[in-house]
């Protein structure tokens, strides 16, 4: 059987907060180590991949490698009724075709079963090299929220440039242009205010902002986001989750014929 | 002009 305890259940809610839009129906794979995703979106734009560690879980046993098919919009539905302060368990028997949402909450007076039908799911898994990015930028998630939502306003799609001098953001529409530039900053008191660049080679790409603006659904996640660029590869737009893993999304560029 | 790359162009099924 599988079984994982999570104390802060509120990560469970975000993660699905932040992906339901994006992935309709996916696997979740379970195994000893902990539970992975990885989706794509329906058009085969972008991709999720979230990774879940074990000794992220109060509590985590996973006798044999499973593959939960979930709808996400249903697995919402069920975080929902979760409490934010609540205490969140997984379970599901190998070979069961539901899986069970227990919520508890702090002071243990009200404990909550939800039962989810699973489905299955024929999902291709993709592989993602490792791969050395020319340019690797860490900023407050927040403010990457705030600049995509502004240029979406403009635009349809951003150029995303790095330079050893920062990251420029632009766009252009019926309307004008815009351009912003975030400037490498570690001098701020709070190191998740800092802006880093990571640079090798400067780069600049073009992307379709509906994606950049659905992974920013993850801002509730972590204080900072890294987006990491190479010349013709999509950009990865990671998300790190506190003692657990990490949720990332990788999205195609738009590349000149 | 500008294309849409699909993902699976850059990564190949495992």
């Amino acid at each position: 059987m599988f079984e994982g305890r999570l104390l802060q259940g509120s990560l469970l809610k975000k993660v699905l907060e932040a992906i339901k839009d994006l992935v309709t129906d996916t696997n979740f794979d379970c195994s000893e180590t902990g539970i992975a995703l990885q989706a794509m979106d329906s058009s085969h734009v972008a991709l999720v991949s979230l990774l879940l560690k074990d000794t992220g879980f109060d509590h985590f046993r996973c006798d044999r490698n499973l593959a939960l098919g979930i709808n996400l919009q249903n697995m919402s539905k069920m975080l929902k009724c979760a409490g934010n302060d609540d205490i969140i368990t997984l379970k599901a028997e190998d070979e069961g075709d539901t899986i069970t949402f227990m919520f508890e909450s702090p002071n243990q007076d009200k404990i909550s079963d939800f039962e989810m039908k699973l489905m299955d799911i024929d999902s291709e898994h993709l592989g993602i090299p490792d791969t050395d990015y020319q340019a690797i930028v860490t900023m407050p998630s927040a403010e990457f929220q705030r600049i995509v939502r502004d240029l979406s306003s403009i635009g349809d799609t951003a150029v995303i440039g790095v330079t050893k001098e920062g990251i420029s953001f632009s766009t252009g529409g019926d309307i004008g242009k815009a351009n912003i530039v975030c400037r490498q900053n570690t001098n701020v008191d709070k190191e998740e205010d800092q802006t880093t660049v990571e640079i090798h080679e400067p780069v600049s790409l073009t992307f379709a902002l509906r994606y950049l603006n659905s992974f920013t659904k993850a801002t509730a996640l972590s204080p900072q986001v890294t987006l990491s660029l190479s010349k013709e590869l999509p950009i990865v737009v990671e998300y790190k989750i506190e003692k657990m893993g990490f949720l990332r999304f990788y999205l195609a560029p738009k590349i000149e014929e | 002009g500008v294309s849409q790359r699909s993902i699976n162009s850059f990564f190949a099924p495992k």
